[in-house]
């Protein structure tokens, strides 16, 4: 059984698509297989991962038009066990398009169900990225998902966007998925000893009690530079700090599922 | 003349609603008379102004919804010459109201340009902060705006973002706004001397060559920091480096506006 994880916070800019890039490749480097889809017009997964667009073949778009079988849809990677499933939209028609399909909402739940029911491929892990935002493509991706982990930027808290997304995550539950859990709150940007962290850290802890994860994504400029060299963090410096904490992030998730 | 400018990049955590906050600031400490328009559903403007959630009597979802005059949204700050018109937006249900509200992408132009029309508060600037999407809360700030200031944030680009919203100002111009113009890039997070900062500066200019703007806002941690405070940073410490950037973007706007 696959376990799906939508990676969200509205607020942008506080470390979705990175998370989303290198937890995937940290369970890979553990010998899970794993499937990232990227629900996020802005397409930053394929560009993080390297998959160029002149590759790619079909995607989050042929999900939600049904012109294609999701197989279709799946871009093996060339360098580590992970097939991405990229956002393939490139004008603004076709963003436009999408997102009036997207008022599906039902739909990725639906065809993701249905292809894993195949047998076809099987995954230890799917994680969606999703735009920062709460329309329907974000609210698709967690409808489909068992559960939700949401990266905390250190510093100025968004917490409105917090609170929107938590209520969110309550309607999700109350109507169609009434399984979705919070995987977890993973403080990124973290810079030990700083004031700010550490008082972002006593918010989070105040907020969310034990759903704030033990492992947190230090600021780590190898990260930034790492989506120039277009790979996940760990294969450019498994040294850096920022491919260290990546790896204890996989295994704290690993370690909290209990075995199939 | 008022001059209506938006601040948008699709793009995530790129500054856009910093750059509103203290811009807006530094024009009111220019003696200009600036309103500011929250468009995002976040309301990361309020926050960052200091204006609580108890003391907003209406706000954005009014101007969509009709049940009050626009004059009636207006908030005046009581430390500096600024109006805002916060985005009132405290649920779910609103916040998927005031998306369906949206889709009449054409409504805050009207709205603004018949409260303009009467004189009642004549104001130079009017700065629009924008969600990071490419939404009808996005579009319709396009819609009424002169111009688009464009926060580009050093590092890894989403240029892929960059695109879409191109694309995007080209199709307002082509159909209700033939006059929208882009009023620069900017340059924000800029570390002197880092490969990175070099890199995208390089990188801008070769894609929008005039386009960008000399002012570039350096990373500074007063400027996070003063969103604790719940204010613009030149009220914070006047002499950080993101006050004295965001003092001299205002005059870098001021010195080419044409005198009316
Ligand atoms: N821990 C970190 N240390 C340093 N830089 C980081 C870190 N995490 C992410 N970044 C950089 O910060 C920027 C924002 O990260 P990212 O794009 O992953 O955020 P996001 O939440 O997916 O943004 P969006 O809301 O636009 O989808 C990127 O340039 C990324 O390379
Ligand atoms: N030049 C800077 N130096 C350091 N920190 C900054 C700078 N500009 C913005 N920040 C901080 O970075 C974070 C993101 O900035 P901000 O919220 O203004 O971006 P945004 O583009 O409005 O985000 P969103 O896409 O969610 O609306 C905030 O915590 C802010 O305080
Ligand atoms: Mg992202
Ligand atoms: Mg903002």
């Amino acid at each position: 059984m696959s376990k799906i994880i939508a990676i969200a916070n509205p607020k942008g800019g506080v470390g979705k698509t990175t998370t989303t890039i290198n937890l995937a490749a940290s369970l890979a480097i553990a010998e899970k297989r794993v499937l990232i889809i990227d629900m996020d017009p802005a397409g930053s997964v394929s560009y993080g991962v390297g998959l160029a667009p002149e590759n790619i073949r079909a995607g989050t778009f042929e999900i939600f038009s049904g012109t294609v079988n999701l197989l279709e849809t799946i871009h093996p990677l060339d360098y580590l066990n992970i097939d991405v499933i990229p956002c393939n939209v490139f004008s603004s028609e076709q963003e436009i398009r999408l997102s009036e399909m997207a008022k599906n909402r039902i739909r990725l739940k639906r065809q993701l169900m249905s292809f894993l029911n195949t047998g076809k491929i099987s995954y230890d892990y799917i994680l969606i990225d999703t735009p920062p935002s709460l329309n329907d493509l974000t609210v698709g991706a967690l409808l489909a998902s068992d559960s939700v982990l949401i990266p905390l930027q250190c510093g100025y808290f968004a917490l409105k966007a917090l609170q929107r997304l938590m209520q969110m995550i309550e309607r999700v539950r109350k109507s169609v998925n009434t399984e979705l859990s919070v995987e977890g709150v993973l403080l990124t940007f973290y810079e030990k000893g700083t004031r700010t962290s550490m008082r972002s850290v006593q918010q989070a802890m105040e907020l969310f009690g034990d759903l704030v994860l033990r492992t947190r994504i230090p600021k780590n400029v190898t990260l930034g530079y790492a989506a120039y060299e277009k790979k996940p963090v760990a294969l450019v410096d498994i040294s850096a700090s920022g491919s260290r904490a990546y790896l204890s992030l996989a295994e704290e998730l690993l370690s909290k599922t209990k075995p199939a």
